[in-house]
């Protein structure tokens, strides 16, 4: 089971919590009583990085409409800062006393905030460009819903002039979705359900085009050929539904991430 | 919004290569 969601999550992070734990190690192995060495210096950096950093994400917040990013991205914009003053507690306990035990659990404390706090502020974001592409789904589903009731070929004119360009977005931007994701099997249904609805797409048009000259022509079988037009569209509806659903699925293991 | 969420990225690689060096201070010395 990855740890991180996204491969560019992941790729940021994952050098960061390799590292953390290697300071745990390095804590436990110091144990015996070495001196830490003095890290104002790489602290100020790490200082200097979050404070960028936390203006960054402020800024993201002001300028987004989201309202759930505006509602949980200053939590973890304050997790990186309290870690970050953590680092810094700890820095200058160690230059008084470089043998200090608190001013170690201080610095294994803030390198793990500093981790989780920007794995949180990324994961908020990520979660809001995600919520775009599920808007776009829904519009989709959106014209799906009225199909049933396009009887003449203008209307399924601009129908198909309607639908199409929504329909290339969502496969665009799922298609780029799937390829970020970390969880394979999240990744194979993005790419069937995907499949399904580019092959269900013309044969709903196709079916619907027979259902309007049926009964132009006044003939027989209108209600199969309704019948059939649904059938698709509610086949597409739940592929589209089904997208969605893993769209919010997240993949990290919540214990491994422990 | 690829911008937006490149300045993110690229801000959030600071702070884990801050870090990284951090580690790597304490280690080395």
């Amino acid at each position: 089971m990855p740890v991180f969601h996204t491969k560019t999550i992941e790729s940021i992070l994952d050098p960061v919590a390799q590292q953390v734990s290697r300071l745990v190690i390095l804590h436990e192995e110091a144990e015996d009583g070495n001196a830490m060495p003095d890290l104002e210096r790489p602290v100020q950096a790490v200082s200097r990085a979050v404070a960028n950093l936390v203006k960054v994400g402020r800024d993201t917040i002001n300028s987004s409409d989201d309202a759930i990013l505006k509602q949980d991205m200053p939590a973890a914009l304050h997790r990186v800062e309290g870690a970050s003053r953590l680092l810094e507690d700890a820095s200058s306990m160690l230059k008084h006393d470089p043998y200090s035990g608190p001013a170690r659990k201080k610095l294994i404390e803030g390198s793990r905030g500093i981790l989780q706090g920007t794995s949180a502020l990324l994961l908020c974001f990520d979660e809001s460009e995600v919520r775009k592409i599920i808007r776009e789904c829904k519009k989709v589903l959106d014209y799906l819903a009225v199909a049933e009731v396009i009887e003449t070929m203008e209307d399924l004119v601009q129908f198909l002039k309607d639908l199409s360009p929504c329909l290339s977005k969502v496969s665009r931007e799922v298609s780029a979705r799937e390829k970020e994701l970390t969880h394979q099997v999240h990744r194979e249904i993005l790419v069937r359900c995907l499949e399904q609805v580019k092959t269900l797409a013309p044969i709903l048009i196709c079916s619907m085009k027979i259902f309007i000259h049926i009964i132009s022509q006044g003939g027989k079988g209108a209600d199969e050929a309704a019948e059939n037009r649904n059938y698709l569209a509610q086949r597409m509806t739940d592929e589209i539904n089904e997208i969605i659903r893993v769209l919010q699925l997240t993949t990290y293991d919540e214990e491994e991430w422990d | 919004d690829p911008p937006t969420w490149q300045i993110l990225a690229n801000h959030s690689k600071s702070v884990s290569d801050s870090i990284k060096r951090l580690v790597s201070s304490i280690r080395d010395k």
